[in-house]
């Protein structure tokens, strides 16, 4: 049976085809992730990947990897990225420049924003199916939480709290020169 | 099988579990917070380097609110006394519990954050599902799951915590670790204030401009609070909120006037606890009513 499975198992998928975006908007850029679910292969190797593209001053919101390490790699352009520790120490905050990588550990937070200059990584995941939660924007940590828990741990207001959980409504990336008002975001159509 | 199993593994063959002497220990740390207590035992002490675990008790006063936090490893609790409210933030998933009836994107915030009228003035609350839990829960959560926990009641929840550093799911370290989202907390898993081994000192960076920021220790401290602003879209003064310097109630905080969630009632048409573990005993499971 190998003839059936192994030998016909495919190893190939294309993640930089902007029309095949998971996730697009026109003013920010896109991202693609290419896990188990889509080349079943990556399971056996417990590894998967993303490519992202962030349009210039285009932020992708902190973030941090549930179950996997990442490494970053710059394609084209550069970045700023900053990476937090569990302590709230800043490990990395540097530019990261064509031809080079970074590794983000498991937890630690990260952003990362395109300065002058579009810019285009691949980050590889220890995982096959590596799962983020964003701490900022629609689908975020904050979100999640009861108002009343955000009021009371950072001391701020009920308003403020609600500013804090609604006043982001992307999900992922989204550009900075935006007020932020304007849900963009949307499927790239092939 | 990244790293925690063959760490784990390494330790063996290293006779890191050669034990030929057991102890029964008592917590060898304590955090004093507002509300509250977190007493860890020493995780290199060679009985939970062997086994690959961490264990820590929390003790939570009542109106004690345990700040977001996660952690690097899968870990179960013991609920040894008490009964509160869990939240969990399980990324994708929905708010499903709503105070009113609201817009699909809940309040209408302008440029800045000020808040516009019409639908947001109706909106009250949305987060994710929160449970209540009671004396001899055992409560499991994987890797990297934010919780929050907060004491209803009117005695203090004691709560006994097993972390699983060397479980599969986390490929850091075998040290156990917290990522707090909020406050400024103590690491609960350093020992009499020295550092974890192989960890550097505490090293306050500098904020924007170049200013000396104070002490802080979730991870929003290490962003600049500038990408915060951005990243909210709310103004400096709110993000710099986030970063919580100075704030030395530690991770259990008292909520003065009890928290206001979105919840459903505690016991409905007669129906406590005791009944819903009758039905739970006998098959009626605890969805069963619609």
């Amino acid at each position: 049976g190998l003839e059936e499975t192994l030998c016909t198992m495919r190893l190939r998928e294309n993640i930089g085809d902007p029309s095949r975006a998971d996730v697009y908007t026109q003013q920010a850029g896109h991202i693609s992730a290419l896990n188990s679910h889509k080349l079943p292969i990556l399971y056996w190797l417990q590894l998967s990947a993303e490519k992202g593209h962030l349009h210039r001053n285009a932020i992708m919101v902190p973030h941090y990897n549930l179950n996997c390490h990442s490494v970053v790699y710059a394609i084209r352009g550069s970045a700023r990225i900053q990476v937090v520790s569990d302590d709230g120490q800043t490990v990395f905050d540097e530019e990261l420049r064509e031809g080079q990588l970074v590794v983000v550990p498991q937890n630690f937070a990260v952003v990362k924003r395109a300065e002058n200059e579009e810019f285009e990584w691949v980050s590889f995941k220890t995982n096959d199916n590596a799962m983020v939660n964003p701490l900022a924007g629609r689908t975020s940590v904050m979100r999640a939480l009861p108002d009343e828990v955000i009021a009371n741990a950072y001391q701020v207001s009920r308003e403020d709290a609600k500013r804090l959980k609604y006043s982001r409504r992307e999900t992922t990336v989204f550009s900075s020169n935006e007020s932020g008002g304007s849900f963009s975001e949307r499927r790239a159509e092939a | 099988q990244r790293y925690g199993a063959s760490q784990q593994h390494s330790l063996r063959e290293q006779g890191e579990c050669r034990i030929d002497r057991l102890d029964a220990l008592e917590p060898t740390n304590r955090i004093q917070c507002e509300a509250g207590v977190v007493e860890s035992w020493d995780p290199n002490h060679e009985m939970f380097q062997c086994a690959g675990i961490a264990v820590v008790r929390h003790i939570i006063e009542p109106n004690g609110l345990v700040l977001p936090s996660f952690t690097n490893s899968p870990q179960l609790t013991y609920i040894v006394e008490g009964n509160g409210i869990l939240g969990t933030v399980i990324p994708g998933c929905p708010e499903t519990f709503q105070s009113s009836q609201q817009s699909q994107f809940g309040p209408q915030f302008g440029q800045g954050g000020q808040m516009r009228g019409g639908e947001g003035q109706r909106f009250q609350d949305q987060h994710q599902k929160i449970s209540r839990f009671r004396q001899g829960d055992v409560i499991a959560l994987p890797t990297g799951v934010a919780q929050w926990v907060y004491n209803d009641g009117n005695r203090p929840i004691i709560a006994v915590t097993l972390l699983d550093v060397t479980n599969n799911e986390n490929q850091l370290d075998i040290n156990p670790r917290r990522f707090f989202l909020a406050g400024n907390p103590q690491d609960e898993h350093e020992q009499g204030g020295q550092q974890r081994q192989g960890r550097r000192p505490q090293q306050r960076q500098l904020g924007e401009e170049g200013q000396q920021r104070g002490q802080c220790n979730n991870v929003f401290c290490g962003f600049d609070a500038r990408f915060l602003a951005e990243a909210f879209n709310v103004d400096l003064e709110t993000a710099r909120r986030l970063q919580n310097e100075n704030d030395n109630r530690n991770n259990i905080v008292r909520v003065e006037g009890g928290l206001q969630v979105v919840r459903p009632p505690r016991e409905h048409g007669g129906r406590g606890w005791e009944e819903e573990r009758e039905r739970e005993r006998y098959g009626g499971g605890r969805y069963d009513v619609n």
